[in-house]
């Protein structure tokens, strides 16, 4: 038997809107330590990895291990059906072909149920070598994501650049060029509103704005995203989820020319 | 693909 409750079932609705664009299908892995999921785009240039803890939820039982495909757009359809205050829980038998999930309002006047089918997918899971990164950057989430839709208008690629002065966002295109330059806070008052760079080397790393424009689907999930960076290899841009978990994305460079 | 590299380059396949 699985079976896991939210009272905050919002989180559910948010994550299924921070990776339905990117992944049509994906399988959701539950053991006794949470929920995991790890999942490639079509295309295997940016990766999915999802992590939600079995003490985030307020209610959680996975009696034996179990992996869940599903399709994701049936999954963002099912939880466009429940309401934001709404209580969701997921649960499946041992063994099962379908997966359920409940969706209580707060009051509990209205309890709604979905089955749904699962698939078997097999997917290639990738192993991802521990990394010290060169470059942290931590800044305001709606900030990374005004800047990525800014500067898709310019070009297809955007050139983030971290010193130990700030970091440098640019793009360009026909119409031109478009450079955004973020400085370190100087004092933190409000740490969400803040702008962190934990630096030991100058990196500079050339990315697709598309990719970036799909992970700032997930800036509901967080006021704040981590962007970390070393030369030559994917970036990571993280949302943390309160007290569950975090979503993460790598996404692999462009050559620089 | 205008330098577009892919993660197998960096992760490690199964």
């Amino acid at each position: 038997m699985f079976e896991a409750r939210l009272l905050r079932g919002s989180i559910l609705k948010k994550v299924l809107e921070a990776i339905k664009d990117l992944l049509t299908q994906a399988t959701f892995d539950c053991d006794d330590s949470g929920i995991q999921l790890q999942a490639m785009d079509n295309s295997h240039v940016s990766l999915v990895s999802l992590q939600l803890r079995a003490d985030g939820f307020d209610k959680y039982r996975c009696d034996r291990n179990i992996s869940m495909g599903m399709n994701l757009n049936s999954v963002a359809k099912i939880l466009k059906c429940a309401g934001d205050k709404d209580t969701v829980t997921m649960k499946a038998q041992d063994n099962a072909d379908t997966v359920t999930f409940v969706f209580e309002s707060p009051n509990q006047e209205k309890v709604s149920d979905y089955e749904m089918k699962l698939m078997n997918l097999d997917l290639e899971h990738l192993g991802i070598p521990e990394t010290e990164y060169s470059c942290t950057i931590r800044m305001p989430s709606a900030e990374f994501a005004r800047i990525c839709r800014d500067l898709s208008q310019f070009g297809d690629s955007m050139v983030i650049a971290c010193t130990k002065e700030g970091v440098k966002f640019s793009a360009t295109g026909e119409i031109g060029s478009a450079n955004i330059k973020l400085a370190q806070t100087a004092s933190v008052d409000k740490e969400e509103e803040a702008v962190i760079i934990e630096m030991d080397e100058p990196v500079t790393l050339t990315f697709a704005c598309q990719y970036l424009n799909y992970f700032t689907k997930a800036t509901s999930l967080s006021p704040q995203v981590q962007l970390s960076m070393s030369a030559d290899v994917p970036l990571v841009v993280e949302y943390r989820i309160q007290d569950i978990g975090h979503i993460r994305y790598y996404l692999a460079p462009k050559i620089e020319d | 693909n205008d330098g577009q590299r892919f993660l197998s380059d960096f992760f490690i396949q199964p």
